[in-house]
């Protein structure tokens, strides 16, 4: 809990998001 | 009789200019040339990324445009998957707001994710990724929104009181003129310090995929 305070709120969408546009790309 | 016939020459009028509309809409690979000046991509980029366009708006309805189901069946080879970002991601290609993407809508927009597109264009659309209500500012709930809903997408679980922490320390650093929201310079400045939140913006396969 201590490292997941020095990430910020935008970092943690990013990291727990699915969202990444390569699947456009992947077979 | 006359009236009736007045009336029927009306309404082919209108059906004319429905269908001639219908004709004009572009759906597919009109001119790459055109794209291609008006983008970063190179002429041959285009006409590759039609080749994409082409198999994605295919998989469900082959009508040459591409509507969310498939869309989402595009990123995720699935159409089961809820996705708060991939439904605000096609919101954001869908820049006719008529819930289908045409070629050049997607073209348009993906461009924005091409190693050599401006970083001022990837800041922008992070910045309307995360501005949820569109109203030209990130609005703390809407942070809170977008934490809660990725973090049970994907299954991680942090207490309320962790996020509220993340969250308190997040407007610490980024709402600089201490209003209680994050506008576009503040975005910008905060994206500045921490260039890893454009790390999704970038898409290496547009180079390499649409060059090879």
């Amino acid at each position: 809990d201590k490292n997941s305070h020095q990430i910020n709120a935008f970092q943690l969408i990013g990291m727990a998001s699915s969202l990444d546009l390569s699947g456009f790309f992947e077979d | 009789m006359l009236q009736c016939l007045e009336g029927v020459k009306q309404l082919c009028g209108v059906l004319l200019k429905c269908c001639d509309l219908d004709l004009k809409q572009p759906k597919g690979l009109e001119d790459p040339e055109i794209l291609a000046r008006e983008t970063v991509f190179s002429v041959s980029e285009v006409e590759a990324l039609y080749e994409l366009f082409k198999k994605i708006s295919s998989a469900v309805i082959d009508d040459g445009l591409i509507n969310k189901e498939e869309f989402q069946l595009a990123l995720f080879k699935t159409n089961k998957k809820e996705s708060l970002f991939a439904d605000r991601v096609f919101d954001l290609f869908d820049t006719k707001h008529n819930g289908i993407l045409g070629f050049e809508e997607f073209a348009r927009a993906l461009s924005v994710f091409h190693p050599n597109a401006p970083l001022d264009e990837k800041i922008d659309f992070s910045f309307q990724l995360y501005d949820l209500k569109q109203q030209g500012f990130i609005e703390r709930q809407e942070v809170k929104q977008m934490v809660v809903a990725t973090l049970a997408e994907s299954g991680m679980n942090l207490s309320d009181e962790v996020i509220e922490s993340i969250i308190d320390k997040t407007f610490e650093e980024a709402d600089t003129k201490h209003d209680g929201k994050i506008d576009k310079e503040e975005w910008r400045n905060l994206v500045l310090r921490h260039p890893s939140l454009l790390k999704n913006m970038t898409l290496q396969y547009l180079k390499v995929k649409c060059t090879s």
